[in-house]
Formats: structure tokens, sequence, C-alpha cells
């Protein structure tokens, strides 16, 4: 259970101030499907990032669990952050010495999974994204959605409890933009929450969820209708 | 006039060959309005590079006002480039020390434009994309969208004879993604020829010739018929 209230995000530049995000208040339950949309510059990333203990707020308080998380130290972000939460990043933050198959190993290693199951779960992954016979590649050897394919796989791999995805479709085909979807919410069929950032409707109006922002706030929260 | 004779880039790992473009022949009149679709992997972007010389073919002829450039070198390349050719690259790459405003400025300032008339011409593409209130931020500043449009500004501002354009949308929503194309098809109506790499089936069907690749290879190439 995530609940985010009256969160403030500016960002100062010299004497101006930017809200980039404002009186943000939102509630997610566990295992929910919600996607956000909004014009570019509305503080999608921004927003996702905050949920995503990638960024402190301002102001406003975030509860995890009911635990309040803003006053941790950065040490105790990162460990929340590494069994919680899995990001897929705009622009993907692929580590470019690894190979594809390095970097979606990379949190398994970290959290001491053995080597064979290591091993396993990668190429099952890959498999699904269809970018198997790109595994021994580092990114600057991969198309635009070939990286984007990679960032999800190594988000999605470690089964965490929410996922994060900030325009995961936006460099990828219609039928790979499909694959990928499939793949998120057959997680979250499983009781992971999924959070999806889009500026393609036809992705947005999938979830059970709609969340519009404009200006750094939220104009629009609705469930969708049953049916 | 450009002309390409099949053309092939092949890439070589170890004892592994990746073909990413097979036998690619096209030939493209000046003020034409093309796009190019085809699934991620298939050779988009590799194309347009080798249209952009950016990247050199394994083999095969490139002709521009018949001219054969393949042979040419990197300094020769580089001044065809700057006057002839604009390119959005599908992930921008900015100049991160320096502010979008500076980024839109430095084709004309490598090209000696006097400083009034470069002034005049960032402050009104800046204007025409919506990001005149982000001109003094730095790329980590912006939003992607907004990094985006940044890119098209700067790609654009010379007035080039061809604008290569990669995903050029991927990253904004519906209707800052229209004024993009508004802009790059205004300009095509001054002449210009426009190529634009898409996967969003509603902005490929505007051009008047449709390509599509697959697998490295060009397995369509139509013009749309007239009305
Ligand atoms: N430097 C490189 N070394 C090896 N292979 C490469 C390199 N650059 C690209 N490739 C491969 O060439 C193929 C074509 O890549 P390209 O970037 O042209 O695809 P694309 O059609 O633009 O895809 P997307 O829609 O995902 O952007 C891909 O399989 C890619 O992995
Ligand atoms: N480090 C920063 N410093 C100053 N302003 C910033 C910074 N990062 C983001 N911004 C600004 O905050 C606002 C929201 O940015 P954000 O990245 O959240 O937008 P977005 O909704 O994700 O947009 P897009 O759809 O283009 O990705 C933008 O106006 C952006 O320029
Ligand atoms: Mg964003
Ligand atoms: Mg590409």
């Amino acid at each position: 259970m995530i609940q985010l209230q009256h969160i403030q995000r500016d960002y100062v530049m010299g004497d101006q101030i930017l809200h980039a995000l404002q009186d943000v208040s939102l509630d997610i339950n566990d295992g929910e499907y919600i996607s956000i949309m909004g014009a570019s510059g509305s503080g999608k990333s921004t927003l996702l990032n905050v949920i995503g203990l990638l960024d402190r707020p301002t102001a406003g308080q975030y509860f995890i669990d009911n635990q309040e998380v803003t006053s941790l130290d950065d040490t105790q972000l990162a460990n929340i952050r590494s069994t919680y939460i899995g990001f897929v990043f705009q622009f993907f933050h692929l580590v470019p010495r690894l190979t594809a198959a390095e970097n979606v190993e990379l949190p398994l290693m970290l959290a001491g999974v053995p080597q064979a199951e290591r091993k396993q779960r990668v190429a099952e992954v890959l498999k699904t994204l269809e970018i198997s016979n790109r595994a021994h590649h580092k990114p600057q050897e991969l198309s635009g959605g070939q990286r984007q394919r990679v960032a999800i796989a190594r988000a999605t791999i470690m089964r965490p409890r929410v996922i994060l995805a900030d325009e995961p479709t936006g460099n990828l085909d219609h039928r790979s933009g499909g694959e990928v979807i499939a793949l998120l919410e057959s997680l979250q069929q499983k009781g992971i929450s999924l959070i999806v950032v889009t500026h393609d409707p036809e992705i947005g109006q999938r979830a059970t969820r709609h969340i519009t922002m404009l200006d750094g706030k939220i104009i629009k929260d609705e469930l969708e209708s049953a049916g």
C-alpha cells in the first residue's frame, strides 16, 4: 500500500521556481493497474521518480505500508527500492560496459540469486521479449527498441512489489509494444502493482485506473467503470 | 537528388556477422516526403545514419547530386552534412553543458550567422515548439519530450536540404507530436526533403511515399495513390 500526501516537488533555478509537482495526493493499493497520461512536461516522470524513491519531494509525506519514507537516508531508500520497486526508465539507463544479458542479470546478482537460476531467468525473459539473439551485445550495439526491452527485462526480473514503467513502448513498433504490455500485465495479474506512464491512449486505456496530469497536478483520477 | 545503390551495412561481432542493411537501393528526389516504418531492429536507424552520412556502408554506392560520397574522407562528409542534412536523433544527442537555446543556436554559430539573426531564429523555433520557457535549462533539467523538441529545433533551424527524423514524436503527447509534424511538414512544403522514421502509423501515413523495412531489407516502397 503506497500513500502520497500533499507531495510537492520544486526545482529552483536562480530566482525562478518551477513547481514540477503541486499538492499531489495518491493512494495505490496492492495489485492496482494505473496509467498516467498528460502533456509533455506535466510532471509524469517526476511523479514516477518520487514514487520510485529516486527523488525526494520538497514537501509532503510518502508512506509505504504505513512507514513514512521521506525521512529515510539514501542507504535505507536503496534497500527498499531493491526489493520493492522495479523501474523502467524513460531513457533506460543501461550499464554501457555490460551486455544485454549482464544488464538484466545485475539485480539478481545483487540479490545473491545462485548462478544457475540467474542464467535460466535471464534467458527466459529475453526470450519473452524476443531479444535472445542480442543477449551478448552492449547497449550501443542495440537498436532503440532493443535497449528499451533490455530495460524492461531488468526491471521485471526481480518480481518487485511495484513496477513503474515510464513510457515503456515509446521506441517500439506496435507488435513489440504489445508483447511488452502483455508481459507487464501478466506480472500485474500475479499481484504486482503496475503504474504505466504513456503517451499512447491505446495503452493508457488498458489500465483499470486512469490518472491525467497537467502542470504538476493530478487533474483526473478515475476508476474505469466495470464491463 | 539522393541515390543509394545496393547498400550493405554489416556489423561483425567475433565470428558472427549481422546484416543490418542488405542490398538497399533507394532514390530520393528533392522535396519528397517519405515515411519509414518497420519492426524494432529492422534497420531503420541504420538506414537513416547511412543517408545522413553518419555511417559508412560496408558495400554499395551513395550519390548526392551525382557525387559519390562513400569514398570521401570524414572532413568532406562533415562539410556536406553541415549544409545539406538536418538530423533528429532517436536519442537526441544534445550537448549536456549547453542550455536548450545554446544547443539550438549551435549550428547557426558554426555557420557564422550574425548574433542578432541567431537570437531571433532561435526564439522563433522555440516558440513554435512551445519550449520558450525552458530555453535556459540544460538537457538534464528537461523532460523527455522537451529534450526531443530541442533536438528537432536544432535539426531544422539551418533550413537543410534534407531533414532526417528518427522517431521524432516517440516521447511526445498527441498534441505536441502534432505540432512537431506540422513544423516538419511546413518545411517540406518549402522544398526540403523529409524522411521520418516512425512507429506511429498515424504519422507514417501522412507521408506521400511509404517504405517498410524488415530484417535489414526494404520490403515495401510505395507512393500513396493520389486523392
Ligand atoms: N554498433 C552495432 N553493433 C552491432 N549491431 C548493431 C549495432 N548497431 C545496431 N546494431 C543492430 O543492427 C540492427 C538494426 O538496428 P537499428 O538501430 O537500425 O534498428 P531500428 O529499426 O532503428 O530499431 P528500433 O525501431 O528499435 O529503433 C539491430 O538488430 C541492432 O541490434
Ligand atoms: N532537474 C530539473 N531541473 C529543473 N527543471 C526540471 C528538472 N527535471 C525536470 N524539470 C522540469 O519539470 C517539469 C516536469 O518534468 P517531467 O520530466 O516530470 O515531465 P513529463 O511529464 O515526464 O514530460 P515528458 O512527457 O516530456 O516526458 C518539466 O517542465 C521539466 O522541464
Ligand atoms: Mg517523462
Ligand atoms: Mg531505431
